[in-house]
């Protein structure tokens, strides 16, 4: 409408109150769910974009799961305006949604969001807090139950890269698990993070190939091409371990081994100039350039439901 | 809140194993208290870290000794962050204009 500024970093507050305004105007498409609260009791939103009833084939769109990735938080409202508006103006998402539903979670890691915002820019995990450890928060990407606290995790508190005290601990990992299992459709996971500009699909806890690896490589290099027709940007393609490295107990991964098969990965912008410091200029070029990628994988999922 | 003041952001490249376990070496310096916001992985990718101004002598110095190829990617970290800050405090003020 006009009043809000997708070329802008925002508060919490304001994402929030962006996601409950596009659940007003586009009423018989989108709704704002509540589906948990984070350790420091913010709500955990999540947009849902459909024109049917009952659990229709679903994708999941996750976003901001590490605060300090801000383009992720700002690429996933732009993506969730783009889908409201695309609905019956452009053939292949109008087709999408009237067969499925798309969940989006633009801020998977609200306290982590906030606290990048007031204290710490270069906040990675959540804000929990275990009695006797004077660390605080978990990353919320080592804390799924895929060989959880296995290689490429670390068990020092301390540590970015710390899994938790055990899987799913994080009330913001669970909320998202239990909501996925209890809704039994899901065809589709696709996770948003920044930066270094990958498209990647499972595993990261081993180097093995997923038997769907085939597929996955095919469209992860299709979507990586429309990707880089709108400005040129260069997007590495592979799976998680032999295209970053190693990392236990990802969404992904953990995606993947409960029958989600077409689960991906994004790397956003840039390669390192900026890293998570990306000037808002570059929002709306980010944000359009990832939804031609993500227009490619939605389209296959549509046309590939199994 | 948490200040930036003279914290500079090094891009290092790596050229083989034996500089990457100099940089692993690096993260391993606890005191010089770097915060790599993505670390060594594979001789291809470089390596980003935020270097505090307490350290930038150090650092630098420990770079050159073992030829590890560095570039200043970011001058000045706080004043990147205040540019942002002030500009999330200009566009709200848009907003409700």
């Amino acid at each position: 409408n006009g009043n809000f500024n997708y070329g802008a970093y925002h508060s919490l507050e304001e994402l929030y109150q962006e996601m409950d305004r596009i659940a007003s105007d586009y009423p018989n498409l989108a709704s704002r769910q509540e589906i948990g609260r984070s350790f420091e009791k913010r709500p955990l939103y999540v947009l849902k974009f459909s024109t049917g009833k009952g659990k229709r084939p679903a994708i999941w769109l996750n976003a901001g799961i590490h605060s300090r990735e801000w383009i992720s938080q700002a690429t996933g409202i732009w993506i969730a305006r783009k889908i409201v508006s695309d609905y019956g103006n452009e053939s292949s998402i109008t087709s999408i949604l009237d067969e499925m539903d798309i969940f989006l979670m633009p801020v998977a890691n609200p306290d982590g969001y906030v606290y990048s915002q007031t204290k710490n820019r270069f906040w990675r995990k959540t804000r929990s807090r275990v009695p006797g450890i004077q660390c605080v928060g978990v990353d919320p990407n080592r804390n799924w139950n895929a060989s959880f606290s296995g290689e490429g995790a670390s068990n020092d508190p301390c540590s970015e890269a710390y899994h938790g005290p055990k899987p799913h601990s994080e009330i913001e990992v669970k909320s998202v698990v239990d909501f996925i299992q209890n809704h039994g459709n899901f065809k589709s996971f696709i996770d948003i993070h920044s930066y270094s500009q990958l498209l990647m699909y499972p595993y990261g806890y081993t180097c093995k190939h997923p038997r769907d690896f085939a597929e996955l490589d095919q469209v992860a290099h299709r979507a990586a091409k429309a990707l880089a027709s709108l400005y040129g940007t260069s997007y590495r393609v592979g799976p998680i371990c032999s295209t970053i490295y190693m990392a236990s107990g990802s969404s992904i991964d953990w995606a993947y081994e409960n029958g989600i098969k077409y689960a991906f990965t994004f790397e956003l912008r840039d390669t390192g100039h900026y890293g998570f410091l990306l000037p808002a200029q570059q929002i709306l070029p980010t944000a359009e350039e990832t939804w031609l990628a993500l227009k490619v994988i939605m389209k296959h999922v549509h046309h590939h439901l199994y | 809140k948490e200040k930036f003041n003279g914290h500079q952001v090094f891009q290092i490249k790596v050229r083989d194993g034996e500089q990457m376990n100099k940089l692993n070496e690096l993260v391993n310096m606890e005191n010089f208290k770097l915060n790599f916001w993505k670390l060594p992985t594979t001789p291809k990718r470089s390596v980003d870290v935020v270097v505090p101004s307490s350290s930038l002598k150090l650092v630098k110095s420990f770079l050159e000794s073992h030829g590890l190829e560095y570039s200043i990617s970011i001058e000045d970290l706080q004043a990147l962050l205040d540019e942002e800050i002030k500009e999330m405090k200009h566009n709200r003020g848009k907003e409700r204009n």
